[in-house]
């Protein structure tokens, strides 16, 4: 379980103040699927930052699991973001040098659990279920956009999280890649995955049970998705 | 005039050989706004990079205003990019540590034409026309994802072009920013600029005249927009 009490996000750039997040409350249920939709600049990647432990509240309080975020430790905190929870960058982050492999592997070599037996293996198979089972030893500009953005995925799949945060995960994707894409999510999620997705696309929005409206940092709407 | 007569583009990584474009035939007339689409891997953004002088063919020509590209200096390329093309790159291509404002007053910078007399005032007024006047001195990290696409559109616009190349330029673009854009993207056109610009959201395209559709590096389908 996911909770937000009132938390504010505000950076200070010099002179410049920007209130990113402003008394956002939000209560996510273990197993949900919901998506997050608003306008440039509302909030939406600030949000899923705090909610995955990248970033940190100004004010207000984040719970997950039943545990203040701001009272664990810095190795706690990393080992909740390797093993709870995948994430999906708006940006890809995929290590610019390094195969698409060996970036899908990534996060399973920090896994101090080491539940997973054998990373390779499993970075593989996750690269077949985005469909790039052909490109696994091609660098990122040796990738469409597209491509890196499937390869950013299976790296958020791989290390088989509780929750997933994918934020604009299918941007840069054709319409069809982003159907199957879709239809890899809600298969998760029949798992138990909990999935939250930032998007700017009703019809993908629409795959999902539950969407959060944001503006001006403020979270504005909260409604189920009725018909699907 | 943009001509692409049956090229092709090969990358060869190591023993792998992947056919990018195949065949490519292609004719822009001056003042066109056309749209590309098709799925992840199609061939789109190479295509694009051909056109705007980012890459070359592997085989056949490119002629643009009657002069075949690969018979032009490096510095003649250079001026041509400089000068006449506009892009707007699918992952941005910010420099990470400038300032919105440097970012896009930089292409002014290498003009040696020296036709722009204010570079700083004119990137500033780019900046304005795609509502980030309040962030000229912000880093592309203290941005969000949207507006830092805007950043890359005003770098495309501040030289004055006469070719417009965009890269999904409104992947990351909510609905009203991504409406903003195509109508800003309609003036530049009814002012003479050719643009051409990849996308694979089908609304977005019916603000262009014309659809190139594209399949394992072919053109498949070339037709007009009825009704706009
Ligand atoms: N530098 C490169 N080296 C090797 N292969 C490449 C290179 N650039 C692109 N490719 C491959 O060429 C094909 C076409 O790539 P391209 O980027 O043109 O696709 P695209 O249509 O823009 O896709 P997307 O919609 O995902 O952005 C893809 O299979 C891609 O992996
Ligand atoms: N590191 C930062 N420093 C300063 N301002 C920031 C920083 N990160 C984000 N912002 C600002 O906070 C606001 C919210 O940003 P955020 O990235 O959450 O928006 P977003 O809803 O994801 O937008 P988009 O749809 O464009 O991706 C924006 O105005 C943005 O410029
Ligand atoms: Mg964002
Ligand atoms: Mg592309």
């Amino acid at each position: 379980t996911i909770v937000l009490r009132n938390v504010s996000k505000i950076y200070q750039t010099g002179e410049n103040r920007v209130m990113a997040l402003s008394g956002v409350d939000l209560t996510v249920s273990k197993g949900e699927i919901l998506s997050v939709m608003g306008a440039s600049g509302s909030g939406k990647s600030t949000m899923l930052n705090i909610l995955g432990c990248l970033d940190a509240v100004t004010s207000g309080e984040y719970v997950l699991d039943g545990h203040r975020v701001s009272d664990l430790a810095p190795n706690e905190l990393a080992d909740i973001r390797n093993r709870k929870i995948g994430f999906v960058f708006q940006g890809f982050n995929l290590l610019p040098r390094t195969s698409a492999l060996e970036n899908v592997e990534l996060p399973l070599l920090y896994d101090r659990s080491h539940r997973i037996k054998d990373p390779r293996k499993e970075a593989a198979a996750a690269l077949e279920r985005v469909d790039l089972g052909s490109r696994l030893d091609h660098i990122p500009s040796q990738l469409s956009g597209g491509q890196q953005q499937r390869v950013a995925i299976a790296r958020a799949l791989v290390t088989r999280p509780a929750i997933i945060l994918a934020d604009e995960p299918t941007g840069n994707l054709d319409s069809r890649t982003s159907l199957e894409i879709m239809g890899l999510f809600q298969d998760l999620n029949r798992e138990g995955v909990t999935i939250l997705m930032v998007t700017h696309e009703p019809d993908i929005a629409s795959f999902t049970e539950r969407i959060i409206e944001m503006r001006d940092g403020m979270v504005i709407g909260d409604h189920r998705v009725l018909d699907r």
